[in-house]
């Protein structure tokens, strides 16, 4: 004997993500509007109380979203937010004198130079739920997968693209800097060009 | 666009790092699939300096999920009149047969054991085991045979090294 189930009734939904206002820049007010692409909702208004176990979307081979929970297992989070590391941060060498610093161990005229690395504006960039790319992530292809995916981290290669599916291209944004001024790119474009293939590569195979 | 590539994005911010792409049906040109690449051009680089193949990324683009042709073992079933869940009846239903026929013999053995009587099968197979043949005497090879008192045979026992 088993008590019997009800159903849960389907909710629906009519909620309109509607626009929010941030101020950036300490001064500067600006309007955010949401946007949902494949069922993520990027620029969304963050939580008036921060949770430190924040669902985050990562990326499959193909480019497809994927909704990550941490959790906390035996006091430490497990799938949390990813660490980006030192990759988008800018690194400066700073030369500094023992005059300069005061230190009880160095002579005045000795010289220290010290790496300082400076955080990115995360002005924009944090309102992006989906996992960014880094060198870390990238893949190797080829035949012989001997070559870096570099600058993509998705769509693997020779993954299959079914038609009328979003996918998300995502690239190293650092990776691409102009070497005669050693600026990063501001802007991109993504190109799509057809291959030929050979009889063998389409798996046709002489007879 | 650029020359040679059948879709380009407009330009989009490189922080964000990420485009959302869609394939259409167009992109296959009435074919089931077509190998794409996707190149990514900063804008300090111009369209005609742009290569595509230093840093692009190869893949397919399919009309729907690939459906396999069935093997030669599932076309000769097929040929034969069985498709996939009758073949799986007839390997059942031999086995459950004998199970249920030993089953069915346990039982008519069980209930009529106090009706049966093999007395008579059994004594005669005692018997025939057990068959008279007669004395000693009797047998003509024995006949003439004397019979001696019995003496003990000689025994042969091992000897020692030192023997």
């Amino acid at each position: 004997y088993r008590n019997a189930v009800n159903p849960r009734p389907t909710t629906t939904t009519s909620e309109v993500i509607k626009p929010w206002r941030r101020t950036i820049y300490s001064t500067q007010v600006e309007v955010v509007t949401p946007t949902v692409i494949a069922g993520v909702t990027f620029s969304a208004k963050p939580a008036v109380t921060p949770d430190p176990l924040q669902p985050w979307v990562s990326l499959d081979k193909l480019g497809n979203p994927k909704t990550v929970k941490p959790e906390i297992k035996k006091g430490r989070t497990v799938r949390g937010t990813p660490d980006y590391s030192t990759y988008f941060q800018t690194l400066h060498v700073t030369t500094l004198t023992g005059d300069e610093i005061g230190a009880h161990n160095m002579d005045k005229d000795d010289i220290l130079v010290e790496d300082v690395f400076e955080d990115e504006d995360k002005t924009y960039v944090s309102l992006n739920p989906i996992i960014r790319c880094t060198p870390q992530r990238y893949r190797n292809k080829g035949l012989a997968k001997d070559i870096s995916s570099e600058p993509f981290c998705t769509p693997f290669e020779n993954v299959e693209w079914k038609i009328d599916h979003t996918y998300f291209v995502t690239w190293y944004t650092k990776f691409f800097e102009d070497p005669e001024t050693d600026k990063i790119a501001e802007k991109v474009r993504l190109h799509a060009f057809y291959v030929k293939e050979k009889a063998h590569e389409k798996g046709f195979k002489k007879r | 666009n650029l020359h040679g590539a059948f879709f380009s994005t407009e330009w989009v911010k490189n922080v964000d790092g990420l485009y959302p792409m869609e394939p259409t049906e167009e992109w296959l040109q009435d074919k089931y699939e077509r190998r794409i690449l996707i190149a990514i051009q900063p804008d300090y680089i111009e369209d005609e300096a742009f290569d595509p193949w230093a840093n692009g990324i190869l893949l397919h683009v399919i009309m729907g999920s690939r459906v396999f042709k069935n093997t030669k073992e599932q076309l000769a079933l097929q040929d034969a009149g069985i498709s996939d869940d009758t073949w799986y009846y007839v390997a059942l239903t031999m086995p459950t047969m004998v199970v249920v026929a030993c089953v069915a013999m346990y039982f008519f053995l069980h209930l009529n054991k106090t009706h049966r009587d093999i007395h008579d099968v059994r004594q005669f197979a005692v018997n025939q085991r057990r068959r008279v043949l007669g004395t000693f005497k009797t047998f003509n090879k024995y006949k003439k045979l004397k019979n001696r008192p019995y003496s003990e045979l000689p025994t042969h026992s091992k000897k020692s090294s030192k023997q």
